[in-house]
This record gives C-alpha cells, structure tokens and sequence, in this order.
C-alpha cells in the first residue's frame, strides 16, 4: 500500500480526509491496542491532518500519542 | 501538562480491515 500524501488526501473532499487517516491509523492502532483501537483512532483522529500525516510516517511518535490517548481515556474512566 | 485527547470523541470505525492472522 502507497503511502497517504497531503495530496491525496487534499483531493479527496474534506469528510473523506478523515476517513482515509484513519484506514490507515486504525491497523497501527490495532496493533498495540486490538480492544481500544476504535476509540484511540477517534481520538488521534480529532488532531490536524498535517501532525496525523507525520504521526503515520513516524512509529515512535505515534506510539507516544497511542500511549497518551490511553492514560487520557484511564483517567476519564477513574473519573466516572 | 494536561493532553489534548479527548477521551469523548467519537469512535472510529474502519470500513475495510481483516483481523492479522
């Protein structure tokens, strides 16, 4: 699979572009978290598509914000 | 530092994705 571009996704209608990230988030997500990857793609998804584009280039930043998006929904349920 | 996840977004559901055997 050819890697996502800003031009491609620029092409793409802007409802789409978000979609797209996150076909291509969602199995990196799987990957460290099976259970929680639909949530934690949500929640990476919510950041600018320019940072995401980095983050699928970049394993070690997206396993930081994978960790962080986790230790922020730990601490949303404590809460509750 | 306080995160800019927000722990109420909506969840993401893939269209297209097989389980990895």
């Amino acid at each position: 699979q050819e890697p996502l571009t800003a031009s491609m996704l620029a092409a793409a209608p802007l409802h789409e572009q978000k979609q797209m990230i996150g076909e291509r988030l969602y199995p990196l997500v799987h990957n460290v978290h099976s259970q929680l990857a639909g949530k934690i793609t949500g929640m990476l998804l919510e950041i600018d598509n320019s940072e995401l584009l980095l983050m699928l280039e970049s394993p070690e930043s997206l396993h930081a914000k994978i960790e962080e998006a986790v230790a922020v929904l730990q601490a949303h349920q404590a809460m509750e | 530092r306080k995160s800019t996840l927000n722990p109420n977004a909506k969840e993401f559901n893939p269209r297209s994705f097989s389980q990895p055997k």
